[in-house]
């Protein structure tokens, strides 16, 4: 037996909003530790790992570690039908095949049950090893969302440095080239309003603006955003979910052949 | 021009 309560709805219909571009059906994992996906695009390019952890929920219930297949379309289909304002509730039976929602108003005037239909998903669950990275860059998320979009409109692929001058974006296409330098700011009247640039070493990858635009359907979830990189890996871009988890995509670089 | 690489080249099967 499962049962989730989330005072926050808005959470779970803004990661839903995150993710279903990028992963057509995944599988939700349910352990004491809290509410997990860890999924691949189609094309095996880019990786998400979603958590939310079990005190995030006003109640948590787990008999049994579940691994529950769901259609994401079809979820995020159910979950808008949720008030931005309603506690939503995530119920299932051991060996089940299906899962409820339930959506309760603030008032508790209205009470809806959403039953979906779960499916059998075979997906291979990936290591991700734990890293050093070589550069940690944190901004405005709303900042990186921008920078994606516009860049997207010169060319196909960013390259991101980061060196002490700073962390540059920069893509080339058919009518021109286009870079974008950011320099660390920590001098901001708000906290999220920082560019913090950690660099160990400096470094230099190449990376599809697709996905990249992609992640930022995330922006609504934080007001920053972490990417991590190192020159021997996929970048991780990392916006948290409130206090209760994140939302991390891996993408692979593209890599001189 | 680069080539994509994939994730499963980075990352094994845990």
């Amino acid at each position: 037996m499962l049962e989730l309560r989330l005072v926050q709805g808005s959470l779970l219909k803004k990661v839903l909003e995150s993710i279903k571009d990028l992963v057509n059906d995944a599988n939700f994992d349910c352990s004491s530790t809290g509410f997990s996906l860890q999924a691949m695009d189609s094309s095996h390019v880019a990786l998400v790992s979603l958590l939310l952890r079990s005190e995030g929920f006003e109640h948590y219930r787990c008999d049994r570690n579940l691994s529950m297949g769901m259609n994401l379309g079809n979820m995020s289909k159910m979950l808008k039908c949720a008030g931005n304002d309603d506690i939503i509730t995530i119920k299932a039976d051991d060996g089940g095949d299906t899962v409820t929602f339930m959506f309760e108003s603030p008032t508790q005037d209205k009470i809806a049950d959403f039953e979906m239909k779960l499916m059998d998903i075979d997906s291979e669950h990936l290591g991700i090893p734990d890293a050093e990275y070589h550069s940690i860059v944190r901004m405005p998320s709303s900042e990186f969302q921008r920078i994606c979009k516009d860049l997207s409109t010169i060319g196909d692929t960013v390259v991101i440095s980061v060196t002490k001058e700073g962390v540059k974006f920069s893509t080339a296409g058919d009518i021109g080239t286009a870079n974008i330098v950011l320099r660390q700011n920590t001098t901001v009247d708000k906290p999220e309003d920082a560019i913090v640039i950690e660099m160990n070493e400096p470094v230099s990858l190449s990376f599809a603006l697709r996905y990249m635009n992609s992640f930022t359907k995330a922006t609504p979830l934080s007001d920053t955003v972490t990417i991590s990189l190192s020159s021997e890996l996929p970048v991780v871009v990392e916006y948290k979910v409130a206090e209760m988890g994140y939302i991390r995509y891996y993408l692979a670089p593209k890599i001189e052949e | 021009g680069p080539r994509q690489s994939t994730i499963t080249k980075f990352f094994d099967k845990a």
